[in-house]
């Protein structure tokens, strides 16, 4: 039996001025979370800690650089599961939080439940302390231009085969 | 969205999947990420999944569970995955990928989509690629 890691930046079409950012930083995720591992961590630290970087790297449609609703905010969904127990934690339509994932961990870990959502999640997070941040911070220029785009009656039909890829 | 599963030193397996959701989505819409048995499964009988895609068709088949069902049957970690992915497509005409682990520490990274990033670290090796067949 081998410790491994595998992680995914999202399935779709990737702009080329992009790819090579993609490529890099999930190679980097993947790194983190095998030296995780070989630390003596678990397999579920290793995939919190891999997936916490994606998620605050603005390249990927999670966390910051999160790809915005029809109003043009940002509703973000996580979850988790341990395979030895079977214990899971999961967020939906949640906001104002870096790293979604990582409250799913919390959902697991301290609650008798398996998903809390929008703002019940968020009070969640306030009772277990993870700071709030502005929802402005999860923006970026890019979601921001795509999101302005899909608006446009005609949009490009790339760019909306993109935004079906959740 | 992005995701990642794992095999420790004791062989036991977890996923973890995170996203944004879709483009100019509804207000209030939930896709499969945070879905048991559609964003991500783990079992330490089978393996653990993490899924991308379209996450209404992820959801109808429930697509980390599927793939997990042919693991179960005997299938490898990759023809599991492609089976799972192929089934989406075939029968309600969903693209997607995957990287799917199993307890010995077997790995896939499969899609059906255009692209994918993903990389995967095992042995102090690293392995990568953006394209099928990469």
């Amino acid at each position: 039996m081998l410790p491994v890691v595998v992680v995914h930046g999202g399935a779709g079409h990737i702009p080329k001025e992009r790819s090579e950012k993609s490529t890099s930083a999930v190679s980097s995720a993947a790194r983190s979370g095998y030296l995780v591992l070989q630390g003596g961590g678990s397999s579920m630290d290793a995939v919190v800690e891999a997936v916490s970087q994606l998620e605050n790297n603005p390249a990927f449609n999670a966390g910051c650089g999160s790809v915005l609703n029809a109003k043009g905010e940002v509703e973000m969904d996580a979850l988790v599961m341990d395979g030895k127990t079977l214990g899971s934690g999961a967020v939906s339509a949640v906001r104002n939080v870096a790293n979604p994932v990582e409250l799913a961990r919390m959902v697991m870990d301290k609650t008798s439940h398996a998903c809390l959502t929008a703002e019940g999640a968020s009070i969640f997070a306030r009772s277990m302390g993870v700071p709030e941040v502005p929802h402005e911070s999860l923006i970026t220029e890019y979601s921001r231009m795509r999101w302005r785009k899909n608006l446009l009656p005609g949009a490009d039909p790339v760019e909306c085969q993109m935004g079906k890829m959740g | 969205t992005v995701g990642a599963v794992a095999v420790d030193m004791e062989g036991n397996v977890a996923c973890a999947t995170s996203t944004g959701g879709m483009l100019n989505k509804m207000e209030g819409r939930v896709g499969d990420t945070p879905c048991i048995g559609s964003g991500g499964y783990a079992d330490n009988h089978s393996g653990a999944v993490s899924t991308t895609g379209h996450g209404e068709t992820i959801m109808k088949v429930t697509l980390a569970r599927l793939v997990l069902f042919y693991i179960e049957q005997g299938h490898s970690v990759e023809a599991a995955s492609d089976m799972g992915l192929a089934y989406m497509k075939s029968r309600v005409g969903g693209l997607g990928g995957v990287v799917t682990v199993d307890p010995r520490g077997n790995w896939a990274a499969r899609f059906s989509s255009l692209q994918m990033a993903w990389a995967a670290a095992q042995k102090d090796t690293l392995h990568y690629g953006l394209y099928v067949g990469e």
